[in-house]
């Protein structure tokens, strides 16, 4: 799969949620985990969220703290509640989405996001969402789901 | 040909995902 063109459809995708935090910059973690807080908001509770830092700047180092927790939380939530190990994915690389913003790295993040949102318990609000979205951002999508249920093994 | 390509890509994309609606999954089922 093209993992620029994956990064770039997906972030449109996380647009979606319509959240209002002051910086969009997906690359910190922050709006993520609003994002995963309104995909789960019982496992992405409160509490998980408080453990984010919102306030990270250019800190690479708080990108990347919260990138890790990002990425621990979504792994915990496949396997505690979808009941689903990612095996044979390549896992996104936290340090080189805080430190250099990298877009192929970032979209392997928004993926598993992605695997969360259309597994949870609202799923149908969502994959109703992508339909109504641009054709070729439905197929960026498709693709991305497909490649995740590749990985799946319960 | 164009509009029936056209037809033939989205009709992929609502089997896909309709059939994402009704897939079981630890959560939904």
């Amino acid at each position: 799969m093209d993992k620029e063109h994956l990064s770039e459809s997906l972030s449109i995708w996380v647009r979606t949620f319509n959240i209002d935090v002051p910086n969009t910059d997906l690359t910190d973690g922050v709006l993520m985990s609003h994002v995963l807080h309104q995909i789960a908001p019982a496992f992405f509770s409160e509490t998980w969220m408080s453990k984010i830092k919102t306030d990270v700047e250019s800190n690479w180092r708080l990108k990347v703290s919260n990138l890790k927790k990002i990425l621990k939380g979504i792994l915990e939530y496949y396997a505690e509640v979808l009941g689903q190990q990612i095996t044979d994915f390549h896992m996104p690389d936290v340090n080189a989405i805080g430190e250099r913003a990298d877009e192929k790295e970032l979209g392997r993040l928004l993926q598993l996001i992605l695997g969360c949102a259309v597994n949870c318990e609202e799923k149908q609000e969502y994959i109703q969402r992508i339909m109504g979205m641009e054709e070729s951002v439905q197929h960026v999508v498709m693709n991305a789901i497909q490649e995740l249920m590749q990985k799946e093994t319960p | 040909d164009g509009p029936k390509a056209n037809a033939a890509s989205e009709g992929v994309l609502a089997n896909f995902f309709n059939s994402l609606l009704n897939k079981k999954t630890g959560a939904a089922s």
